[in-house]
């Protein structure tokens, strides 16, 4: 299975 | 003194539908503008985030910014007391709220329900969005969105969305086989026919389906829905709510080797 990402692996904490 | 009144108080019960399998608990920021919201899903994949405008409300008044920390599965409980047809409205005058006020109303004003939620202290893990131009964006009916993911997800757990100039492609490949769903550029008077592509670059992504079947419990929120992508970026999914605001999903996508 393709490896899932991470929505924080885009955004980081405001 | 917090009070937000919604006219239609049905609107509230479906945001909340819309989130409920996602995500478990929520801060409410209520402000002067609106209330807003953001949350995301155990496995920190998928992102939801409501922003409701004070326009959209009946009567509105927030004299200080307030943080409300809900249990979803606890607000759904007091919302099921609600009739479709009710006015919603929700009301604190403490500076730190514990508990926060709600009154249903029926049309003739006949009937009256008030309950109390108690709050929760929750952490925040509000994340920065930047302003993102998408280089794929995709306008189509809301119904025929959820039909094509659920109609692929018994064939494969993922999506890949592809588009060009003329078209969109969800395909999948999956154990019993593999096919594909195009949907092309359709300027329809009808609703739940037209199709809007606005592609700078086309885009190839892929996504779980079982996240998107969940995006799609916002269905009745909104007739359309906006899918925004670029590439190595997460899919943005957005259900307009009339006057009130928008409910966004944001998923991050599979990377294929």
């Amino acid at each position: 299975p393709d490896p899932q990402k991470k929505i924080t692996d885009y955004y980081k904490q405001a | 003194m917090f009070e937000a009144k919604l006219q239609q108080g049905v609107i509230f019960k479906k945001i909340v539908d819309a989130i409920k399998d996602l995500v478990k608990s929520v801060n409410i920021d209520a402000s002067t503008s609106g209330l807003s919201m953001q949350a995301m899903d155990s496995a920190h994949v998928a992102l939801v985030s409501l922003k409701l405008n004070e326009n959209g409300f009946k009567d509105y008044r927030c004299d200080r910014p307030i943080t409300l920390g809900l249990s979803i599965e606890n607000l759904s409980k007091i919302l099921k007391c609600a009739g479709n047809d009710d006015t919603i409205t929700l009301q604190t005058d403490e500076e730190e709220p514990s508990s926060l006020k709600f009154f249903f109303e029926n049309q003739q004003a006949s009937k009256i329900s008030e309950f109390s939620l108690n709050l929760m202290s929750l952490d925040s893990e509000s994340l920065g969005i930047p302003d993102t131009d998408y280089s794929s964006v995709i306008q189509m009916s809301s119904a025929e969105f959820s039909r094509i993911c659920k109609e692929l997800s018994s064939i494969s757990e993922t999506v890949e969305i592809e588009t060009s100039k003329e078209s969109v492609k969800f395909s999948v490949q999956g154990d019993i086989g593999a096919g594909s769903i195009t949907v092309k550029n359709n300027q329809s008077d009808k609703d739940v026919d037209r199709v809007d592509l606005q592609i700078d670059q086309p885009v190839k992504l892929t996504f779980a389906l079982r996240y998107l079947n969940m995006f799609n419990k916002a269905v009745s929120l909104s007739s359309t829905v906006s899918l925004n992508m670029s590439e190595e970026n997460p899919l943005m999914v957005e259900y307009k709510i009339d006057d009130l605001g928008s409910l966004r999903f944001y998923l991050a996508p599979k990377i294929s080797d």
